[in-house]
């Protein structure tokens, strides 16, 4: 089958970034999302929402991440809470 | 479930509406202010938590403001029309904002309407109410702090809250007594990893030398979508557009600090695309190759590339790639050198692939953009390549390879966010050998 789409691909990224399953884009750094990570973000996403754990774009993970939702993130990571508390500082 | 790691010191909690849903919603101010009265409720239910209506007046006081926003909203969350995110709130905290509760304007509101045909109010205010009381999203079902909106979870007045809950918000304001409120005690389970008391100072980077090339004159060496970014090569530097569609900077990075393994005094890349099997991404400089796991090349590189077992139409081993890319519209691999380009069918477990039968063809098959191209992306909608030449690129829509018009866009101006003026001008469209006759033109 062909791999998912670059632009679905992105979204599903973005969307796993967005919700706290995968770090932020950090410029600072520049670190590359490894593909490790992505499937282990996945994984975690597809366990959260009681879906099979693949770690991959399948269909119903996709349907999954269409679904209206809160936009507040699944994952709060401790890094998220330092930025913030900088922030309010 | 999971707490957000903050709690509201006191129980006796104010709240007032700044406004009501203007745009699709057929609900009346009165219906809201009873279905969000009902949702507060159905955690006080439970717990020690008290919480009284203000007026607008005194709306600057309450702990839990509740307004109908749409698109920007100043807060940092934006909403995104009919469908995708419906609400947040803001978790318990001093700052103003804490506790403020913004539905999606855009959203059609409903109660006890059937599923489909709005968003029903009361289920979604639940869930917000939990997030403005210190509850972060639960994996648990049944839990109404599921981040996914599942369809109305029935009548206001008979709601009961899933166990997953009522044990969360008890464990921040105690479990309900009919004498005053009591504070809770003891520490917050699960606890919280502890915080660095102080941050951590940045780390120093080696800035590129001010010398490198401008982004606006294009002719990028290589061009490739990896991990959904795209990365452009040029000399000894790359820039790179993540997936929002933003450059990370400006500025370019130095290669050789970021890809590591490659050759001191590397500076011309000539192909660069990620494998559709395993993820990993492989360099092709001159007649040498290189397979990278994430950043850093893997031991025994680079390899000649006349393992990849490319001749060309004359019989020539090839000796140097031009382009490299998978075309998501079938998940092929195809690699352009000179004008010819072959096919490769990926093998799980395979590192280099042979090419498929009846390769090399000709690159002018793809019709309307260059025959020798400095790279080539599958990028956008499924299927669509991206020819990059000079300073110019070329989209190829939906898998095809002979579409009727196919014209050059600047790359200056659409990927590296240089002004129009620029960009200079573009070029006329190459091997465009179609003709459209119309009878009316």
């Amino acid at each position: 089958a062909p791999a998912p789409a670059p632009d679905l691909y992105s979204r599903g990224m973005d969307w796993l970034s967005r919700y706290g399953y995968l770090p932020p884009p950090d410029p600072r750094t520049g670190r590359l999302q490894t593909k490790e990570g992505m499937e282990s973000a996945i994984r975690q996403m597809q366990r959260f929402a009681g879906l099979k754990e693949t770690g991959k774009l399948d269909e119903a993970t996709l349907k999954q991440m269409s679904m209206p939702r809160c936009s507040l993130p699944d994952i709060v990571s401790s890094e998220d809470r330092l930025r913030k508390r900088r922030k309010k500082r | 479930y999971t707490l957000a790691g903050s709690s509201w010191e006191k129980t006796n909690l104010r709240w007032s509406v700044l406004s009501y849903p203007r745009l699709f919603s057929t609900l009346s101010p009165s219906e809201v202010e009873s279905i969000l009265f009902h949702a507060l409720k159905v955690w006080s239910d439970n717990t020690n938590l008290q919480f009284h209506s203000t007026s607008k007046d005194e709306a600057k006081q309450a702990e839990i403001r509740i307004s109908f926003e749409r698109s920007l909203h100043d807060d940092g969350y934006p909403f995104d029309g009919k469908g995708g995110t419906l609400a947040h709130a803001f978790f318990p905290g001093q700052a103003e904002i804490n506790g403020d509760t913004h539905f999606d304007d855009e959203e059609t509101w409903t109660y006890r309407e059937p599923d489909g045909v709005g968003t029903d109010l009361f289920t979604v205010a639940v869930h917000e109410f939990g997030h403005a009381l210190g509850l972060s999203h639960s994996s648990a079902d049944p839990s109404i702090m599921r981040p996914y909106y599942q369809g109305p979870v029935g009548d206001i007045t008979s709601y009961i809250l899933p166990m997953d809950d009522v044990q969360a918000i008890q464990t921040l304001y105690g479990v309900k007594m009919n004498s005053a409120t009591i504070p809770p005690s003891g520490p917050l389970t699960p606890r919280l990893p502890e915080l660095p008391k102080t941050p951590r100072p940045p780390r120093g980077t080696v800035q590129p030398n001010p010398g490198y090339p401008d982004r606006c004159e294009g002719g990028f060496d290589a061009v490739a979508n990896i991990r959904g970014e795209v990365f452009f090569f040029k000399g000894p530097y790359f820039w790179r557009m993540q997936r929002s569609g933003s450059l990370v900077s400006l500025a370019p990075a130095s290669i050789k600090n970021f890809w590591m393994g490659l050759p001191p005094g590397t500076n011309k890349i000539d192909a660069v695309y990620e494998k559709k099997t395993d993820g990993h991404i492989i360099f092709f400089i001159g007649s040498q190759f290189w397979v990278f796991k994430d950043t850093i090349a893997m031991p025994g590189y680079p390899r000649p590339l006349s393992e990849w077992g490319m001749r060309t139409r004359g019989g020539r081993m090839v000796e140097r790639v031009d382009a490299a890319f998978v075309w998501a519209h079938n998940g092929h691999t195809y690699v352009f050198s000179g004008e010819e380009f072959w096919r490769f069918t990926e093998n799980q477990g395979q590192i280099v692939p042979r090419p498929d039968a009846d390769y090399p063809r000709s690159a002018s098959l793809w019709k309307g953009v260059p025959s020798s191209p400095d790279d080539i992306i599958s990028w956008g909608k499924a299927g669509d390549t991206y020819f990059f030449k000079g300073n110019s690129y070329w989209v190829l829509k939906s898998g095809g390879l002979d579409q009727d018009v196919v014209s050059p866009n600047s790359t200056a101006t659409d990927w590296m966010f240089c002004p129009t003026s620029t960009a200079g001008p573009l070029p006329v469209t190459p091997n465009y050998r179609k003709c459209n006759c119309g009878i009316n033109n």
